[in-house]
């Protein structure tokens, strides 16, 4: 096709299509090097809030990143999940298909394997995910979360939660509506 | 989250997720990002696809994995997409998420749910830059 090569990517992410596709029309990359790029390139510039460091604290302010990549070719896959402490997630994912026969690996174990893999460990707090994080833990009562069927009452109360030995175990299908900057 | 996929020069593809997660999650969650099916799929065969949105939902449709397997199956992309989408909504009709898919030919196409419309970027052979589209949802 006279289109190829061709990057797509999910949100108006452009600095990241551009250097996804220059990596492959330009620099002699290959696709999975293009994906790489674009992916780092989003971690880099934190788009929206949504990828890479500082952003989307957890219920204990910290920031994890998780991230994937697909070589279509050989069907080799790498993963890395609740990654802790390293900024370039999708470096990490790339490292796991490349130096591993695994696909994925997960939280402190990830970042053990990232650190042994050369990269470099640093904190993933920013001033806004603090601020952010506070907010949500003083004045907002820890508003909105995860929980359902535990004590005390999720919707109005911060943890510790245990499971609510008084009320029944209910699986609504209702989804909370989430500010448009805030998805997987 | 970004979910990004290429298809080179020679018709080799590759597909890419990063993201932080969702907001005030609990520890130790994972999301349809790092899943390989649910997060983003490809076969060089078909094509490939990514996913963005409500990763506790959508992760149990394996919506990247599904939508590659319609286009296995004669679907363009967009309608590729859009079964996925939908399979979600059957469950879930509130959910906030979205599809995006590009098949071995270099055609993509999308589909969303939970919001007015869902943009994504393109870069091409002969373009100097890359363009924005945006689609209706559901």
């Amino acid at each position: 096709s006279d289109s190829l090569p061709i990057v797509v990517n999910t949100w108006p992410f452009v600095n990241a299509t551009r250097n996804a596709f220059n990596k492959m029309q330009n620099q002699g990359g290959t696709c999975v090097d293009g994906v790489e790029v674009g992916c780092r390139t989003c971690e880099d510039e934190q788009c929206d809030g949504s990828v890479g460091w500082g952003g989307h604290p957890d219920e204990s302010s910290e920031t994890t990143l998780d991230s994937l990549i697909i070589d279509a070719k050989t069907m080799s896959v790498g993963a890395v999940a609740n990654l802790h402490r390293i900024k370039n997630a999708v470096g990490v994912a790339r490292a796991v298909m490349n130096y591993t026969r695994h696909s994925i690996l997960v939280g402190e174990s990830a970042t053990k394997f990232a650190l042994d893999m050369g990269f470099e460990q640093t904190d993933l707090h920013s001033n806004q995910s603090i601020e952010q994080w506070k907010n949500w833990l003083d004045n907002l009562s820890c508003q909105p979360n995860f929980r359902r069927n535990v004590s005390p009452d999720p919707s109005k109360s911060c943890g510790p939660y245990t499971p609510d030995k008084f009320g029944t175990t209910s699986f609504d299908i209702e989804t909370k509506k989430r500010p448009i900057k805030e998805h997987d | 989250t970004i979910g990004m996929i290429a298809l080179d020069s020679n018709g080799n593809l590759a597909a890419a997720t990063s993201t932080n997660g969702l907001q005030f999650r609990i520890p130790g969650r994972v999301s349809d990002s790092a899943l390989i099916g649910s997060g983003a799929f490809a076969d060089n065969e078909v094509g490939g696809a990514c996913a963005t949105g409500d990763g506790d939902v959508m992760q149990r449709f394996v919506p990247s994995y599904n939508t590659v397997e319609a286009m296995r199956r004669g679907s363009s992309p967009e309608e590729a997409a859009l079964d996925s989408i939908k399979r979600i909504a059957k469950f879930y009709p509130n959910f906030t998420g979205a599809v995006l898919a590009l098949d071995r030919n270099g055609r993509h196409g999308a589909a969303c749910n939970g919001m007015d419309k869902f943009p994504y970027s393109v870069m091409q052979n002969g373009w100097t830059d890359p363009q924005i589209f945006e689609i209706p949802c559901l």
